[in-house]
This record gives structure tokens, C-alpha cells and sequence, in this order.
């Protein structure tokens, strides 16, 4: 008898459980990030990204690294 | 380049902030960029208002989302003065732009600058060195469930969809990593932070790379 929002709020965490188990499961060492429950736990993956992920990709030129002149033989 | 370099220990970053419900993290990046600017010419590090940039840049959408590059080319052009946040307080919504007096004390931006540094990522921490924190954009789709460590997977380059700032690096360790300062409050991540692998481009985090001049 929970209202919706609170039906929606708990199938949002079972599905954050689920992808948790995922996320880790590519952790090979202690310095690799882990995944677990936070604030965002209890979003959908749409709601998150519809609230929180708010920038639009970018197009940037090429950054010009230094060119590398050859040394010539010198005696 | 050192072994390690963070902005945060020569004390001219602010504090994480936090959006709220409110899509606006490409002007937190762009604000913050600016504080920082200014405290590394040695002003005070005070903060300026993200609420300004997110009701008066039109060539944004404000909560609803926005460009970095987009919000630095409209303080570019229109030289406006950002208010500090007392002034005009962060409220997590849209609202209508307010106009000062150009009398009114604020901070004017000199010029930006926007690089792809993908595949040279030493060169992208020698900007840092040398300019200051870079605003990023970023695949953060799963940093929802993100607690800590180093993030080496999960999310792509070319799929930006948050705007981030790189206050540091640390490459003494096994897994070199940008230290990532968030706009999603303290108590997500690492006070606030994600640690970025360097190399490799993770998250896109080399695809749009931008630093702010004052």
C-alpha cells in the first residue's frame, strides 16, 4: 500500500543494487573505484541524468603540442 | 612535471558546492574556474555567484543544461560583471537575469582559451601547472553510484553530459589520476572529488579542456 512514489523510490534501488554489483565487478585492485549507495541511490538512471548531468558535449580544436625539430649532427 | 600538484594546497579553491536539483553544473564549473583565477592572481578566494551565469547566459538553458564553452564565450563577449553569491544567491532554479550598475564591483573574465588534449594528457597537466584548474566536460552517467577509488571504466569519450573542474593530479601511485572537484556537495565521492586515471582519455575527460584568464 506504499504510495507510488515510494513503489518507484524501491525499484530504483533494486535496480542500483543491481548495476553496484556490476560496477565492481571490473575492480581488480585496491586504488579502483568502487560502487555503492549514496544520495543517488534511490534514481533511476533517467531521473539522474535528467537532473544532474545538465552539460552538452563540446567540440575543441586539437590542442597544438610543440613541434619536435630533429637535432642535426653538429662535429 | 612534479609527482603530484593539487591548487587545493595553495588554498585557492572553494569549497564543493552543490547543485541541487538543478542542471547547472556547466556554470558551477565555469564560476568556480573563475574564483580560483582570481585567488592565484592573489585577490581573496571569495565566491561568486553561479546563479547570475545560469539566469542571465541566454546562450544556455539554465537548470535545464548548458555549455561550459558556451557560458565563457558569453562572459567573453559581454564582459559582465559576476557578483559575488551573497549578492545574488544560488536558489536552484531559473530565474530572471539581474543588471547592476556597471559602478557595481565584480569580476570581469580576460579571455578563455579550449583545447582537445586527447592523447596528451602531460600536456593537459602542464596547462594546469600553468594557468590553473581546467574546466572539463565528462560521461558521468555512472558516477550516480560512485563512492571512491580511482574510476578507470564504466563511461566513454565523446559522450559529455557534466561539467566538472581539475583542481590537481597524482601520478605517485601505480594508477596515475586527475583529482576531480564536483558540484554535487561533500558528501558524494571523495569529500566532493573524483579521482579521474590519467591516460587514456577516461570519461572524455582530455575532449574539451578549458582555462579561464582574468
Amino acid at each position: 500500500t506504499w504510495p507510488w512514489s515510494h513503489r518507484r523510490e524501491a525499484a530504483a534501488l533494486r535496480e542500483s543494487l543491481n548495476r553496484h554489483r556490476y560496477l565492481n565487478s571490473f575492480s581488480h585492485d585496491n586504488s579502483s573505484a568502487s560502487y555503492g549507495l549514496n544520495q543517488f541511490s534511490y534514481l533511476s538512471p533517467e531521473e539522474f541524468k535528467a537532473l544532474y548531468l545538465g552539460s552538452k558535449p563540446a567540440w575543441s580544436p586539437r590542442y597544438p603540442a610543440a613541434e619536435q625539430k630533429p637535432i642535426p649532427n653538429v662535429s | 612535471l612534479p609527482l603530484r600538484f593539487d591548487w587545493r594546497d595553495k588554498h585557492v579553491v572553494n569549497q564543493v558546492r552543490n547543485q541541487k536539483m538543478c542542471g547547472g553544473c556547466w556554470a558551477f564549473s565555469v564560476v568556480t574556474a573563475i574564483e580560483s583565477a582570481c585567488a592565484i592572481q592573489g585577490k581573496p578566494l571569495d565566491y561568486l555567484s553561479v546563479q547570475q551565469v545560469i539566469d542571465c547566459s541566454f546562450n544556455n538553458y539554465g537548470c535545464s543544461g548548458g555549455s561550459p564553452l558556451s557560458a565563457l564565450s558569453w562572459l567573453n563577449k559581454t564582459q559582465v560583471k559576476l557578483m559575488e553569491d551573497s549578492e545574488y544567491p544560488f536558489k536552484a532554479e531559473n530565474g530572471l537575469c539581474r543588471y547592476f550598475p556597471q559602478s557595481q564591483s565584480g569580476v570581469s573574465i580576460k579571455d578563455f582559451s579550449a583545447y582537445d588534449f586527447s592523447g596528451q594528457e602531460d600536456e593537459m597537466a602542464k596547462a594546469l601547472l600553468n594557468f590553473g584548474p581546467l574546466v572539463v566536460i565528462v560521461d558521468a552517467v555512472s558516477w550516480q553510484d560512485y563512492l571512491g577509488g580511482i574510476i578507470q571504466h564504466h563511461c566513454s569519450s565523446g559522450e559529455a553530459n557534466h561539467a566538472v573542474l581539475i583542481t590537481g593530479f597524482d601520478k605517485t601511485g601505480n594508477t596515475p589520476y586527475w583529482m576531480v572537484h564536483n558540484s554535487w556537495g561533500n558528501s558524494w565521492g571523495i569529500d566532493g572529488y573524483a579521482h579521474v586515471k590519467m591516460g587514456g582519455n577516461v570519461c572524455g575527460i582530455a575532449d574539451s579542456v578549458s582555462v579561464v584568464f582574468v
